[in-house]
């Protein structure tokens, strides 16, 4: 049986049918991990960040990784097209997806990036809010609470002004960009199910 | 396997990084 992981971070999505399951994991393994590193870099650049313990910011990368890397590549997902294009730069349509076995968790990615991208942000505000997202203070394992959640309010604070002040005449724009942490929330467990699901296969 | 952040080692990837041992990918 031919094995599919067709992930956008993944180079190789439909593996050769010469490799192993383990050689397969391993090729995608070193697909995302640039993206990983670029986000522990970014986390790196969030002023506070360093300053959590080193198991604060593990955990909060762990858990908040898929929700970054589903921001920042939102712009792969082209909604007018249907289609979405690979880190590999191989662009495919939602239906060749759904064939490979991409169903639910497609559709939600596609809606997702479909709002994202209509609230228009500046890249300012982008990089807040992902950074915003990234420190979120209910991830579970969190051992100084209080630290990440002074951090993770010093920075909605600031997206607030930001947000408001590029758009003083829309005043539900941000409330509609906090709302979209909650979708990825749900795009985050819907991932993991599907990530569980491969490697029980 | 009950976590997909360990199940693709994405602990070890990020503790490497964080501490600034970024090993480059073998060609």
């Amino acid at each position: 049986k031919d094995i599919v992981l067709a992930c956008p971070m993944n180079m190789f999505p439909q593996a050769e049918p010469s490799k192993t399951p383990q050689e397969i994991w391993e090729d995608f393994s070193l697909s995302f991990t640039p993206a990983v590193r670029e986000v522990v870099e970014f986390a790196k650049h969030i002023p506070g960040f360093s300053a959590l313990s080193e198991n604060d910011q593990v955990t909060l990368l762990k858990a908040g990784t898929f929700e970054v890397l589903m921001v920042r590549f939102a712009s792969l997902f082209n909604v007018k097209e249907q289609t979405v294009t690979f880190i590999s730069g191989t662009t495919y349509s939602l239906e060749a997806l759904k064939g490979m076995g991409m169903g639910g968790l497609l559709d939600t990615m596609f809606e997702f990036s479909e709002k994202l991208n209509s609230l228009e942000l500046t890249a300012e505000e982008l990089g807040l809010f992902t950074a915003v997202v990234l420190v979120s203070a209910d991830r579970s394992g969190i051992e100084n609470l209080n630290s990440v959640e002074l951090l993770q309010e010093s920075l909605i604070r600031v997206l607030r002004t930001l947000v408001s002040k590029s758009n003083p005449c829309d005043a539900s724009r941000f409330t509609k960009l906090l709302l979209k942490m909650s979708d990825l929330r749900t795009l985050n467990n819907m991932h993991s199910e599907k990530l569980l699901s491969f490697r029980i296969d | 396997f009950s976590d997909p952040a360990s199940n693709l080692g994405l602990e070890d990837i990020i503790r490497k990084a964080l501490m600034g041992n970024l090993e480059e990918r073998p060609e």
